[in-house]
């Protein structure tokens, strides 16, 4: 099982709809997905559906160690081939309990090593901020997807967030590595916009995803009716673009 | 000294544009403002044309004691009456370092009261997030302006935003009254955004400000150029909105 964790501490950047989109599209492609839902406010939960404060089990309860098998706190959803690991605001109060665990970084991790031969690949949320639960899904990442919105305050947080990275990389999980850097609520005819795109590509170089994802309402419009957009409307910009991600990633692994 | 809370857990709904935007304005009408920037992620720092990382004197200095004269963080602007306290990334210790302090919650509210005197209005912008950062907040404030993106996502935060509210009035601060929720990012001509309009005063009613603030891309540019919108580009939608909110908040206050 790879995962690939969606980060980026800036908050709506768009890192939801990555993870709903992506983990959606990987599997219309066939392959068994899994998301898990890292973000207290259950926006991931949410978007299949699901009502986050109704629900018993979720990873909190899996964190937390009061549920023995994460098999048990998998959910199904509406798409074939992916599943969903819920959050609810349960989940703002794993920070402060497992704050003085041993190898409380590493939680996240060896609970998704007894699911690792269920998935091809697990597709992790996380909430605006760099705590403790956020270092989970970078201890237990192979990949990071950055999606970064093009606006000026979006490209200052991107030091900070390389560094967490590079800590990580070098204290936790030496397997961890930036895939890219995706631009999101891209609108070509902004100057702004193509300002920003100029200065990512100045500073990341190519790894920045060549596909970018286009500001389209129905990405927003989709979680309410439960769904992910390349399912709710497949032949939209916002479907397409993501669909392109998936086609640009998977050629990457085939040429390696 | 009137302290006003811009507060939602839910990333990128507008928050630090509200506030430059709102301290800036007031400003401009003669008021003496101080704008606290209590997110790590120094954006309202940012939008002011400071590099956080520079600062050495920071509102996390003076909130952890490492500063005892709070009229010493303060920043001026090219704003005349607009005063800033800053932050940088230092803040996001904060939390783990005050966890055990007695009176953690109201380290804020003393060190504004020193400040007090000087200033006719403070207005705080606060992180993603309802932790120990957002308490202070909503334990020094008055009133809370809560901006809500017209989105599906937007929505379901608010129940628990509103707890917390209900949970420091009663516990922390009986002053504590949610001043207005404030629709951004409002574009008329989208079916979403008509529906959660139409949602948000039916479960709010009142609450609910009359100004919108729209979608405006100079909002967006401002920053940029270390400026609020209201001075950058006066005659712009967003400016005019944020100028609209002002009249409506000061006519309140007339007419109790
Ligand atoms: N490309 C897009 N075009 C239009 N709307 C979008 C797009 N991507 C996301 N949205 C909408 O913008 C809002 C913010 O996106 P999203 O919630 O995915 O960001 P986030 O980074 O997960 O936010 P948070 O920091 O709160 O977790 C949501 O309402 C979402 O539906
Ligand atoms: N009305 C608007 N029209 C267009 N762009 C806007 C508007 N309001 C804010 N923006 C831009 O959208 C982005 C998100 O807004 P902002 O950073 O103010 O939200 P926030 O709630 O403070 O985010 P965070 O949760 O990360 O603190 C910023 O790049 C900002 O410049
Ligand atoms: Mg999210
Ligand atoms: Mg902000």
């Amino acid at each position: 099982m790879k995962t690939i964790v969606i980060a980026n501490q800036k908050g709506g950047c768009g890192k939801t709809t990555t993870a709903v989109n992506l983990a959606a599209a990987l599997a219309l492609q066939g392959r068994r997905v899994l998301l898990v839902d890292l973000d207290p406010q259950g926006h991931a939960t949410l978007g299949f559906g699901y009502r986050p404060e109704r629900l018993d089990w979720t990873v909190y309860e899996a964190l937390t160690g009061r549920v023995a098998d994460w098999r048990s706190i998998v959910l199904e959803t509406a798409v074939g081939g992916l599943r969903l690991i819920p959050a609810n605001i349960l989940l703002s109060g794993a920070e402060v309990e497992l704050a003085h665990w041993p190898g409380r970084e590493s939680r996240l991790l060896r609970g998704l090593a007894c699911l690792a031969d269920r998935f091809d690949v697990c597709v992790i949320d996380c909430s605006p901020s760099l705590n403790l639960l956020t270092l989970n899904a970078l201890v237990a990442a192979d990949e990071v997807i950055i999606p970064v919105q093009t606006h000026y305050y979006a490209i200052e947080g991107l030091k900070q967030l390389l560094e967490t990275i590079d800590i990580v990389h070098g204290r936790f999980n030496s397997r961890l590595r930036i895939r890219g850097v995706l631009l999101t609520f891209v609108e070509n005819r902004t100057l702004l916009c193509q300002q920003v795109r100029q200065q990512m590509r100045d500073f990341f170089g190519d790894l920045v995803f060549k596909t970018v994802i286009h500001r389209s309402i129905r990405l927003a419009e989709a979680p309410s009716a439960g769904q992910a957009c390349v399912t709710f409307d497949p032949s939209n910009l916002g479907s397409k673009d993501y669909f392109e991600l998936v086609k640009e990633m998977s050629y990457e692994v085939q040429s390696r």
